[in-house]
């Protein structure tokens, strides 16, 4: 463990507790796209498989709990509960994610680091998690104004993959024969999905503005 | 698995 992915997973909690707080103060989930928390719920069950059968640390165990409860209670919470439900987007949350499942999936039979079962399932989920949070940027750049809880949980959850790839490269240099190159190729790209978002964020805190994306 | 192929990051 090293201070980056520590700070990194710190900061995807944060993006998943703003996020809860969001739907629970304000009994709302306008904004956020179902279709995304959909995707990561998706992502933690295919890569958290070995959460039983490979026992790596406490904290990692108990932080695999906590995204599987949190993504899937926000999921059933956007489907089920009857006030949340009624603030969800559903006309502007119109992204065909089944592409993006089966594109992974696709992708992952072909590119992966060993052809097993869960290796395949934990290189669909790093391909899923790179493009999950698609139907969540245009979803924003449909709905124009973003409010600040929703802008922050996007912050969050783009800033702790940046975080991840930090770890990487201190990992490359700090052990023998450490090769990520499927997480990261795929981190890379998932956080280069957030740069124009990053831009947009910093102007609105820089001129102290609402953030605003260009639809 | 050796250390380093275990998928030991979340």
């Amino acid at each position: 463990m090293n201070v980056f992915r520590l700070t990194g997973d710190m900061t995807h909690l944060a993006s998943i507790l703003v996020l809860l707080l969001k739907i629970y103060a304000t009994k709302s989930c306008s904004g956020i796209s179902l279709k995304t928390q959909e995707l990561y719920a998706l992502v933690f069950l295919a890569r958290y498989l070995n959460l039983f059968t490979d026992f790596i640390s406490v904290y990692n165990t108990v932080m695999k709990l906590v995204f599987i409860g949190s993504s899937l209670a926000i999921v059933w919470c956007m489907r089920m509960h009857k006030m949340v439900k009624r603030s969800y987007d559903q006309e502007l949350d119109t992204f065909r994610h089944y592409f993006l499942i089966a594109g992974c999936f696709l992708l992952a039979l072909l590119v992966n680091e060993k052809f097993m079962f869960p290796e395949v399932l934990w290189a669909f989920s790093i391909y899923l998690e790179a493009v999950s949070t698609i139907p969540q940027l245009v979803l924003l750049q449909r709905s124009g104004n973003v409010d600040n809880l929703t802008g922050q949980y996007v912050f969050l959850l783009g800033a702790y993959r940046a975080l991840y790839i930090l770890n990487w490269i201190y990992r490359y240099f700090t052990e023998p024969h450490f090769s990520r190159w499927i997480a990261c190729v795929a981190g890379l790209v998932q956080t280069a999905l957030y740069a124009d978002f990053f831009y947009y964020y910093f102007l609105s805190w820089k001129n102290n503005a609402k953030l605003q994306l260009p639809s | 698995a050796e250390e380093s192929e275990r998928h030991d990051e979340l």
